[in-house]
């Protein structure tokens, strides 16, 4: 399935909310594909759903459920 | 589990300042002080409510914006609560979302400020999906109660609940207080086992069922939560031999031992609780009666008939029961009359319904947790509701102004 940019752009927005990704502090605002696809499978790993490091609609439908928030901790640079 | 930082003591106060509008004030006061009652009871952690001033936790419900809180809400869905971690304090609601208890449609307020409270505690998220400190609301559930992960989280940081709470903290008493009374809530009854201590038609047409220390709500759409007798009435113990609500005098009045405890709607009335002495101690049930506007109290194969606002002459009481309430048990667990008119005893696992004439109908007694409490077959799990039922529901009307005549 093709991600639209706007779905995208959406579950970039969350990664980065809720601590799975990190706005780095010098260097350029986008984030590299692979710091996306990191994050993907962290947030996957951590809500029990297929490891694929892809946004596929398990993910999405998941990143659009009520939710607590306060920052996930589940990120490896997060905890470090 | 993560931890996020602790409090210095274990003793803490707390505010409610306000909470969402989306359910009666006492429905969302009894989630809160229940999602208390998880923590405190799993560690030797204490709650005291201030209602004024300065409190360690603070309670409150905004909208998207607030000028008291630099995190906004985001409108109904995704972000529902947050809270500070430890020594902060601050527990905020999304005022937006459609809180709710007791039902699988909206939010369940108990559950999320449960998971609030554990991060105003010091937990961070859990990774087990299942845990109350998951990041994610897993939905409702009737019978919720902490995972291993949650309780190992909080242990981790405050130690394991043990029978003596010590006092090495100091406290600021010097503000006005409700005490939260930390108890041991003893094993959650099974509404379906089927057996009562009480049953009470209350306010508003609501069914109570009475069991232990617990207290639940029967709908015709299925149970309500199982919240801590205490939790709903603030200074009632569990265990209580009779409950009975009467719509004349909106008093409420439960009966354990020697002791009379009088609410209305959730209140204490001045005084109480006091000491029977006009009737026996140990009652097994009472009922009001709305032909006559009384209350009946039953012990054993007896029963006195009591006006409440006169003086009653218990002399010639207790009266033989089945002289009036034909083919019903003696010692009866529990009695009501109902919305549908008719008076009902329930015993062990079963019930009786009498007609008009106060005579127990042909068909009876029947199994209190299938017809009452809605479980498939007698002693399986409760269901969520779309079973079919003789429960109903309309509501009672109340007459008359209360005068206060006791009965001890």
């Amino acid at each position: 399935r093709v991600v639209g940019p706007g779905e995208k752009e959406a579950a970039v927005d969350y990664l980065l909310q809720y601590g799975y990704l990190q706005r780095p502090l010098e260097g350029p605002d986008n984030f590299r594909p692979e710091d996306v696809t990191e994050a993907l499978r962290a947030f996957q790993e951590a809500s029990e759903l297929p490891v694929s490091g892809r946004l596929d609609d398990a993910t999405s439908a998941r990143m659009r459920q009520p939710r607590c928030g306060l920052e996930d901790p589940f990120n490896e640079k997060t905890l470090k | 589990y993560l931890l996020l930082g602790r409090w210095r003591k274990k003793h803490l106060t707390f505010r409610i300042v306000n909470l969402p509008s989306t359910l009666p004030s006492y429905t969302a006061r009894a989630a809160v002080l229940q999602a208390f009652q998880y923590w405190s009871s799993v560690a030797p952690l204490t709650f005291r409510e201030v209602k004024a001033g300065w409190a360690d936790i603070r309670l409150s419900s905004h909208g998207r914006h607030s000028p008291h809180c630099s995190s906004s809400f985001d409108g109904p869905g995704r972000v529902l609560a947050h809270a500070d971690i430890p020594e902060l304090g601050s527990v905020h609601f999304d005022e937006e979302e459609l809180w709710t208890e007791g039902t699988y449609r909206g939010v369940n307020l108990r559950i999320i400020a449960a998971h609030e409270l554990g991060h105003a505690l010091g937990l961070g998220h859990s990774r087990y999906t299942q845990a109350l400190m998951a990041p994610v609301y897993a939905g409702y559930r009737p019978y919720f109660k902490l995972h291993p992960d949650d309780v190992a989280g909080i242990q981790a940081l405050y130690g394991k609940k043990s029978p003596e709470i010590g006092e090495e903290e100091e406290e600021d008493t010097t503000l006005p207080t409700t005490t939260l009374v930390p108890t041991e809530p003893g094993p959650m009854p099974d509404p379906c086992s089927g057996d009562l201590d009480a049953v009470m038609l209350g306010p508003r047409g609501k069914t109570y069922a009475f069991k232990g220390n617990y207290v639940w709500t029967v709908t015709a759409s299925g149970l309500g939560p199982l919240f801590q007798v205490s939790a709903l009435w603030e200074g009632l113990p569990g265990n209580l031999d009779a409950a009975v609500y009467s719509p004349r005098t909106q008093w409420i009045h439960f009966f354990k031992g020697d002791k009379v405890w009088r609410y209305t709607n959730f209140k204490m009335s001045p005084g109480f609780p006091k000491k029977l002495n006009r009737v026996g101690p140990n009652l097994d049930a009472a009922l009001y009666w709305p032909i006559n506007k009384k209350v009946f109290l039953f012990k054993g194969s007896g029963y006195w008939q009591w006006d409440e606002l006169a003086t009653t002459d218990f002399s010639h009481y207790p009266k033989p029961t089945k002289g009036l309430f034909t083919g019903v048990p003696d010692q009866p667990s529990a009695a009501m009359s109902w919305l549908d008119g008719r008076v009902y005893f329930f015993k062990g696992k079963q019930y009786w319904r009498l007609n008009q004439q106060l005579q127990a109908e042909k068909g009876f007694p029947r199994d209190t947790a299938h017809n009452w409490m809605h479980c498939r077959s007698p002693n399986t799990t409760a269901s969520d509701g779309d079973t079919d039922s003789s429960v109903t529901g309309t509501t009672l009307n109340s007459d008359g102004s209360p005068r206060d005549t006791i009965l001890d």
